[in-house]
């Protein structure tokens, strides 16, 4: 069956698209089916892949009931990775979902049959930086929820904003099931004595949800975007592409034994 | 009279909470009287100058025209530099403006009485990452764009998303006064291709416009405001340090000869 996985944190330039896009490659390097929703009106996962984002093409029209997930789902470079692009219009479905009925699940309505199809095992979706509908749709829909967290102070000072709002939507039956998964430490530089903080102080308020693997600064993984490519393709053995590889492994086996 | 720039980039984590609070400091550290209003409610300008975000001590009830921005001036550690919080609940705004009237002029109509007031120089306003209602409202605002822009590639491809709504609200009577004042390159590493490639590409197609000011990457500026310190406080002869200061300086000179 299909996992939902969302990446979120308000914070922006956390990585949540790096990750959104070389976890999905990692996993699919793996031989799981792999569908990248890319939810951001930047689009950025999408060019992150190569792929140029087309006015219609996105999950938008499906967001307001009036095209299905499934006509917009394409193929990528990478084996075993499919992506639903973004487009700019994107910025314009916040409003107009925010005026439809059950303005919260049209996110969770529109992949339902995405999930029945059984066609991915699992379903990542990349989310903008913000707490606006387009995100809450993401959290009403998902069943596990990763934070990349930057190794920065002000990205600190987001986490407990995201976690309380998912507890909200918990509680508050929008989402019964949904589950924080884990927190991956990006653009982590061990040698400042402020990324080593962060992790220190990540790991002792959140024992246990903290992944092992820390995704290390690499320039290779910021040049990736521009040729269209996960790191792990651009450039398989470098620090950046051997970590999001790691990541993934590691992904795959907390899931399996939780 | 005073000036209002605002800081704005839909791309997420570029430096525009970095800049809005060090060049806000460094032209209060050359004796001109600047506010800063934090228009993000995540609220890192806020703690960034040491404040802590308080229920109702921000512009959102302004916004709302039931409470004057005037009420919501707070002093800083920093000589000549003023601050209008962030709040949480701020997010809460977007929703609650979006349904007012005249809802793209509420800050400008707020921050009307502070312009007449004759008490600041210079009006800086930190945005969130997107272009919500609250960016919106910035734009229709603002005298000036400052735009921060990280040396990167997804940073890259957003920039034409801005500078074509700006234009938009230029030419379609929302704000016929805005312009770009420019465009500032943050977290340099002139070690890396990329950067250097990133900034050759801006300078190639927007010249005239980009600040010869490019701000390197550097520690001390992410570990200034865990101590509440624009960096130009923090560590004063840091590179990031000099850097803003140099910026201040260039600001100035172009804003006097544009
Ligand atoms: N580990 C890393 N090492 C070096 N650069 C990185 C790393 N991870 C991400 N980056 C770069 O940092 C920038 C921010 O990352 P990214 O765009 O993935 O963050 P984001 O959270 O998705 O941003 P937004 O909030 O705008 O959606 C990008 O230019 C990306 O290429
Ligand atoms: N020149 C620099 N060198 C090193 N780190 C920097 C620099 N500028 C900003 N940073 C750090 O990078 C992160 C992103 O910067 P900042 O929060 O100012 O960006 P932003 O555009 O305001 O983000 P958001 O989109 O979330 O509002 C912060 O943790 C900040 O401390
Ligand atoms: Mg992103
Ligand atoms: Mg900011």
């Amino acid at each position: 069956s299909c996992t939902v996985t969302i990446l979120a944190n308000q914070k922006g330039g956390v990585g949540k698209t790096t990750t959104a896009v070389n976890l999905a490659a990692g996993l699919a390097h793996r031989k799981r089916r792999v569908l990248l929703v890319d939810l951001d009106p930047q689009a950025n996962a999408t060019s992150g892949l190569g792929v140029s984002p087309t006015e219609g093409g996105s999950i938008y029209r499906a967001l307001l009931g009036e095209e299905k997930v499934i006509e917009k789902i394409q193929a990528t470079t990478v084996d075993n990775l499919y992506l639903v692009p973004s487009e700019l219009d994107l910025a314009g479905a916040e409003v107009e979902i925010a005026r439809a009925d059950n303005y919260l699940h049209r996110l969770r309505e529109a992949l339902q049959p995405v999930r029945e199809l059984g066609r991915y095992d699992d379903l990542l979706i990349d989310c903008p930086p913000s707490l606006g509908i387009l995100t809450m749709n993401a959290l009403a829909a998902a069943d596990t929820l990763v934070i990349p967290l930057q190794c920065e102070y002000y990205a600190l000072e987001g986490l407990s904003v995201i976690l309380r709002l998912m507890e909200q939507l918990k509680t508050g039956g929008v989402n019964p099931g949904i589950e924080l998964e884990g927190i991956v430490m990006t653009m982590f530089d061990g040698r400042t004595n402020l990324a080593r903080q962060v992790v220190e102080e990540v790991r002792a308020h959140f024992p246990g949800k903290i992944y092992e693997t820390l995704i290390p600064r690499s320039v290779r993984i910021s040049e990736a975007p521009s040729h269209g490519l996960p790191v792990t393709l651009y450039d398989p053995h470098s620090p950046g592409a051997l970590a999001y590889k790691a990541f993934a492994r590691e992904f795959i086996k907390r899931r399996l034994n939780p």
